[in-house]
């Protein structure tokens, strides 16, 4: 038995559009932790980390850990039905070939069900390490969107340079090359305004911007983006839910042949 | 040029 009420269900309906471009199938995963999600774009050059603590939930009920296949799409399509600021509420039963998401308006005056079908999916799990990030560039995630669209428009790659002068997005195409580089910028009215560059030491590190832009279809989740950057690793593109958890985009960097 | 690389190679399989 399964049962996790939301009640900004506008959360799940913008964690869908942020991942469902990136990955058709994913297995959903829930424990007494929270609800989650691990998944590889079809070309397993990107991976996707989603979390969504038990605490956030208004009521969760899992009295197994249970994993349940999704297709993505059709997940999207069922909580476009739900109004932004309705519950959503997700119910299962155990052995079920289906799961529920029930929508509430606020004022408890329409209630909807919709049921879908789930499916087997053989997913592959992989251990992420913890590491040292050599730069970790904290920042608003409208700039980070608009910078990844402004250079995809120049160029496929970005590469993505920290040092002690700031972070810059670099790109070169056909019709010519373009930089941007931003400072630490600190000075804001609002917190949510600020550029933080942490600097362990310099690195440079390149990436298609296919997949970037693909990442900032999670700007409406967070006002603030966290990219944290080491030598020949995967970058780690970071958008905070509110008190609720986070969803983690790492895309494997391009190596010079 | 520059090759793209996959996250199987960083991260293992669990």
């Amino acid at each position: 038995m399964l049962e996790l009420r939301l009640v900004q269900g506008s959360l799940l309906k913008k964690v869908l559009e942020a991942i469902k471009d990136l990955v058709t199938d994913a297995n959903f995963d829930c424990s007494a932790t929270g609800f989650s999600l691990q998944a590889m774009d079809s070309s397993h050059v990107a991976l996707v980390a989603l979390l969504l603590r038990s605490e956030g939930f208004e009521h969760y009920r899992c009295d197994r850990n249970i994993s349940m296949g999704m297709n993505l799409n059709n997940m999207s399509k069922m909580l476009k039905c739900a109004g932004n600021d309705d519950i959503i509420t997700i119910k299962g039963d155990d052995g079920s070939d289906t799961i529920t998401f029930m929508f509430e308006s606020p004022t408890q005056d329409k209630i909807a069900d919709f049921e879908m079908k789930l499916m087997d999916i053989d997913s592959e799990h992989l251990g992420i390490p913890e590491a040292e990030y050599h730069a970790i560039v904290r920042m608003p995630s409208a700039e980070f969107s608009r910078i990844c669209k402004d250079l995809s428009s120049i160029g496929d790659t970005v590469v993505i340079s920290v040092t002690k002068e700031g972070v810059k997005f670099s790109t070169r195409g056909d019709i010519g090359a373009a930089n941007i580089v931003l400072r630490q910028n600190t000075t804001v009215d609002k917190p949510e305004e600020a550029t933080i560059i942490e600097m362990n030491e310099p690195v440079s590190l390149t990436f298609a911007l296919r997949y970037m832009n693909s990442f900032t279809k999670a700007t409406p989740l967070s006002s603030m983006v966290t990219i944290s950057l080491s030598s020949e690793l995967p970058v780690v593109v970071e958008y905070k839910i509110a008190e609720m958890g986070y969803v983690r985009f790492y895309l494997a960097p391009k190596i010079e042949e | 040029g520059s090759k793209q690389s996959m996250i199987t190679t960083f991260f293992n399989k669990i």
